[in-house]
């Protein structure tokens, strides 16, 4: 076993159930909820109590999606939960399920909540990840581990558990809660899903690309990525589009621009000949509206962005740009221009943004093009690799050599070489 | 047989997430050297007990790939420990 270096400093403690999953019943969830935390006072010093009141030592809710812990939940499959540390700080005690998985219990199909939630528990208590064999605490999901009251913990986190919190004394306490009366039946039959195909962030062209609150959001099909101001990259699994936009179509599968609006700080989405307003992260009623609004006769743009030196919306199709005014509610007068006005630029890039270090970055395809600040001549050195530079991906690793040659001119060499290379 | 870029890619960030690699340093252009990702996939199979090769074959894939909890197994990630020191 494995300890995080940090226990509760008492033997009582109380639990709540904070929100529940669709697929089973409150009763149920609270039921093996109280059920895996016995298994761990079963075999220790510890006590739990169920709360009704807030303030709860461990608090157990099912979450979807970026949830501001910094484990973002990934749908079904993947993680499947996680749960904090005992300490000082709002977080300790946390344990947060992810709310997309179908939570069953004891059947085959789905993820079973006992099983995770004893896992989930020795977080809670101050045990980490173990290696051995048989523990819970492995970080695999190991499927079902049958009726909850007859399970026991297996031998390392029992010894684990005692490290930290000393053996049961001679009295024990209240046996476990009662079984759930009935089993629960999936509604949708098998409910094994393979984990979604994220597109691969690090070969990708993106779709869109845009600075929304001093945060570069890099968009692709129904995801996208977040890039701090500081370039860090928020997850490097993407967040469903759906999960934080609340409010565009369900069938919508990509995004063609995205910009936040210079006048009132809004988000406008740009897909096909539609556009969506956002306040914050939800959209405004009446909405999509035919692109025809910002007197654009095209059938869509490619990428659209606010200059920061005038304030003014641009946007782009394939080989021409045109220059909006949001104060006014029109296109300025002498557009659309060329866009080989702005030097180095390629036609149809994908999207365009004006970033808080005050450059404006052009994308297009698996490159992008740095124009300093209040340029319209792309940096000498450009394009350079999305993938590297925003991404976080690893430079492709050189092809090893096959055979070890033992001198130059002494043996043919048997080597993988560029291609072209000679 | 070798992994695909993508595997390459995708091993990288699982390995990163769950602390066996340090995560990346935004203020440093270091990149991450084959023997240091060979190590990190020896202490994955390990510790997912599988025969520690270091090379990402498709039994490590595919635990990659496994349904798990999302706290990281190795907790003293190096970054942690740069940034304590940069202070």
């Amino acid at each position: 076993y494995a300890v995080s270096g940090s226990v509760w400093q008492k033997s009582h403690l109380t639990w709540r159930v904070d929100s529940f999953p669709v697929s089973l019943s409150q009763e149920t969830t609270r039921q093996l909820i109280g059920s895996a935390l016995y298994t761990w006072s079963r075999e220790s010093n510890l006590h739990f109590e169920e709360t009704r009141a807030g303030g709860a030592d461990i608090r157990v809710s099912f979450v979807q999606g970026s949830h501001d812990d910094g484990y973002p939940f990934d749908g079904p499959g993947g993680t499947l939960g996680h749960a904090f540390f005992p300490g000082v700080g709002s977080s300790a005690g946390a344990t947060h399920m992810d709310a997309d998985e179908s939570w069953t219990y004891n059947v085959a199909e789905g993820t079973d909540l006992f099983a995770v939630a004893v896992h989930e528990f020795g977080h809670s208590l101050g045990l980490s990840h173990s290696s051995a064999e048989n523990s819970i605490m492995k970080p695999y999901y190991q499927g079902t581990v049958g009726e909850h009251r007859r399970y026991r913990l297996p031998p390392d986190d029992v010894q684990g558990i005692q490290a930290l919190y000393g053996k049961r004394s001679a009295h024990p306490g209240a046996d476990a809660p009662p079984a759930p009366t009935q089993r629960y039946i999936p509604p949708r039959g098998p409910t094994y899903r393979p984990r979604l195909p994220f597109p691969d962030r690090c070969s990708t062209h993106f779709d869109a690309v845009a600075n929304i609150r001093g945060e570069v959001f890099f968009f692709k099909s129904r995801y996208f990525w977040r890039v701090q101001a500081t370039r860090q990259l928020v997850s490097l699994n993407p967040a469903h589009l759906g999960n934080f936009w609340l409010g565009l179509p369900p069938d919508l599968t990509r995004v063609d621009a995205v910009y936040e609006r210079a006048n009132d700080s809004k988000i406008v989405f740009i897909a096909g000949g539609n556009y969506w307003v956002f306040k914050d992260t939800l959209v405004e009623p009446g909405y999509p509206r035919p692109l025809t609004d910002f007197g654009l006769n095209t059938d869509g743009v490619d990428g659209a962005f606010v200059w920061k030196h005038n304030k003014k919306t641009y946007f782009f199709r394939h080989n021409r740009y045109w220059r909006f005014d949001e104060r006014q509610g029109r296109m300025d007068p002498g557009y659309p221009r060329d866009s080989n006005l702005w030097l180095g630029l390629p036609s149809d890039v994908d999207d365009v943004i004006s970033w808080t270090d005050g450059h404006t970055y052009f994308f297009k395809g698996p490159q992008y093009w740095k124009f300093q600040d209040g340029q319209v001549e792309a940096d000498p050195g450009y394009p350079h690799s999305i993938a590297l530079n925003w991404m976080y991906c690893a430079a492709a690793a050189p092809p090893e050599p096959t055979q070890e040659p033992e001198g130059r001119g002494q043996r043919d060499c048997n080597c993988q070489c560029p291609a072209g290379s000679g | 047989s070798r992994p695909s870029a993508r595997d390459l890619s995708s091993g990288m960030d699982w390995l990163t997430r769950y602390g066996y690699l340090p995560p990346p340093d935004p203020y440093s252009a270091q990149q991450q050297t084959l023997d240091g990702l060979r190590d990190a996939v020896k202490t994955m199979q390990r510790f997912a007990g599988l025969r520690p090769t270091g090379i990402l074959d498709d039994d490590t894939i595919a635990m990659m790939h496994k349904p798990r909890c999302s706290l990281p197994d190795i907790i003293l990630a190096s970054g942690y420990q740069r940034h304590r020191r940069k202070r």
